[in-house]
């Protein structure tokens, strides 16, 4: 059994291929693994052990463009990468392992990762013994094309030290992949900063926020003050906003003035409002209207679906995008402004010429960290005017678009993770 | 099973057989600093399997055997291995089998070399990634 399981993995492994970029990798971003069935640990539960190596890779998916899926049905040798346990002779592998000590685990460059069984590996957040958890990262690093790392804090480091509480990736770690695989990149539906009040121990109030970005049925909350999501995201919609669309929303509002606090989301041709209050959409407005209400009776003038929107506390107006048009929407007056819709190149010039989203936008956020509203459309965005760039610079039109930059570079490693591993 | 009698497992047993080699003498560091390329850089990807004509133990016992029979190794390549070692290892560059030498090399660590011969990117050459990860020119030096 042992020969015919070397045969099969032999036939599929593929050489070294440095390619015309110099440099070794996976030429695919989705890639499956498997646990195989003749290589399973003395030590933990196979449901465990399973679990244990869908979180390592699914924390490489949470920093790169990769993702992982486990397969446990077709033939081996489709298989991408297939992970094991042995002791000394193992697996029809040439490299006995050496007994308890010393080496814990091996792995070759695009495919096969063994443990040694003789060490005593354990879950995570376990006190003694060997975290398979860090272990197995640090295998599929190497799977993935990384070598050792000789790095204070790189989980590829060659020699083992015991994971503290809340082991993750560090930010070199996050380069050393991303400079072999790329950055994550993909646009979202909606971005905005969730408001909250907070009471201090002194009784007073303070208001904190956190960042969002979501797309489709996932968010993640984004950490400005690390430049990086929070550990563990994307989180499915319904996890955190209960009673929303499970898909995908368009926009967000949050109407913040002295009169008012409320929270939208919209989708298609209707909208919810949100009670912050007790974590989840209002069943009814306070006429006693069920939601999901339409956007034409909430909003009049104005009709679903929409691209997005955002509060102006400037002038305390919602504006609505709509394909190439703006509406201006007086929260007061309940109505249209004067003279809306309008072109969105009317409301937000472009201060280079040609530079501009044109049009479909996919989100408008107003960010507290930048103080700073910025319109996002793909991979792209750009930062409105505001008016301290006025002060400083007169010339600039009001509410002008300025040259775009990429997203990716400004909010940080914001990465899909395969479906199926959403839920672990 | 492997026996045990705590909740936790803590107090497993293992035979004295399944123990790995501790790193004792300049002997066996010797062997470690050849198994993981400080002696000269493994070509690891070569190395897998039962049916392969190429046989990392084989080599790795070759290389016991000549240190066994006295046959003089380069005394000068294994103070500079031992060195690279020291180096990457953050301790100081002593070139001596020295205790904190001998503690680095007995942790737990994992089994592919640090120098293979198939490596081109190296923790050296992290530089900056544009948008499509193709690895620009520049190298950053640590």
């Amino acid at each position: 059994r042992k020969r015919h399981l070397a045969a099969l993995v032999s036939r599929s492994r593929r050489k070294r291929d440095l390619g015309s970029t110099g440099y070794m990798a996976f030429s695919k971003m989705v890639l499956s693994w498997r646990l195989i069935g003749e290589g399973y640990s003395s030590q933990l539960s196979v449901e465990e052990q399973r679990y244990i190596f869908r979180l390592a890779f699914r924390m490489w998916s949470e920093v790169s463009p990769l993702e992982f899926v486990e397969d446990t049905r077709s033939p081996l040798e489709d298989v991408d990468i297939r992970l094991g346990f042995g002791t000394g002779r193992h697996l029809g592998c040439n490299q006995r392992f050496d007994g308890t000590g010393q080496e814990f685990a091996h792995a070759w460059f695009l495919g096969d990762i063994h443990f040694d069984d003789d060490e005593h590996f354990t879950a995570p957040n376990t006190g003694s013994g060997i975290s398979l958890l860090k272990v197995a990262v640090h295998e599929i690093g190497h799977v993935l094309g990384l070598p050792h790392i000789y790095r204070s804090g790189s989980i590829m480091q060659p020699s083992y030290l015991p994971q503290g509480s809340g082991f993750e990736m560090d930010w070199m770690d996050r380069k050393a992949i991303q400079n072999l695989y790329g950055v994550c990149k993909g646009g979202f539906n909606t971005v905005f900063d969730w408001i909250r009040k907070e009471r201090t121990p002194y009784g007073e109030i303070s208001i904190r926020f956190n960042t969002y970005f979501m797309r489709d049925g996932w968010y993640w909350l984004y950490e400005n003050r690390n430049n990086r999501t929070r550990y563990g995201d994307p989180v499915t919609l319904q996890t955190g906003w209960r009673g929303i669309p499970a898909d995908g929303v368009d926009a967000y509002v949050h109407v913040w003035s002295r009169k008012s606090d409320a929270v939208y989301f919209f989708k298609g041709t209707q909208f919810w409002r949100y009670d912050t209050e007790n974590d989840k959409v209002f069943a009814q407005d306070p006429g006693g209207r069920r939601y999901p209400r339409l956007i034409s009776e909430g909003f009049p003038g104005l009709s679903g679906p929409i691209d997005t929107a955002f509060y102006d506390r400037r002038d305390s107006h919602i504006y609505f995008f709509k394909n190439r048009l703006v509406y201006a929407f007086n929260v007061a007056a309940n109505s249209l402004a004067r003279g809306f819709p309008k072109n969105i190149r009317d409301v937000f010039p472009p201060v280079v010429s040609g530079d501009h989203p044109d049009g479909n936008v996919d989100a408008a956020y107003f960010s507290y960290t930048h103080n700073a509203l910025f319109l996002l459309k793909g991979q792209r965005f750009w930062q409105v005017v505001g008016s301290r760039d006025r002060w400083r610079w007169p010339i600039l039109p009001r509410n002008g678009l300025l040259p775009h930059k990429e997203v990716n570079q400004h909010w940080l490693d914001i990465c899909n993770v395969h479906p199926t591993a959403l839920k672990l | 099973e492997k026996l045990f009698h705590s909740r936790d497992h803590s107090d497993i047993q293992t035979l004295t057989s399944h123990q790995a080699q501790d790193i004792t003498d300049t002997y066996t560091a010797e062997l470690f600093l050849s198994r993981y390329g400080f002696m000269q850089p493994v070509d690891w990807e070569e190395v897998p399997f039962e049916d392969s004509p190429v046989d990392f133990n084989d080599d790795f016992l070759d290389l016991q055997a000549m240190i066994q029979e006295g046959t003089p190794t380069q005394s000068d390549a294994f103070i500079s291995a031992l060195k690279e070692f020291q180096k990457v290892s953050g301790l100081p560059l002593t070139g001596v089998f020295d205790e904190a030498t001998k503690l680095a090399m007995n942790k737990p660590r994992c089994g592919v070399p640090d120098k293979d011969s198939n490596d081109t990117v190296t923790h050296s050459q992290v530089g900056n990634v544009d948008t499509d990860g193709r690895h620009q020119s520049e190298t950053v030096r640590r």
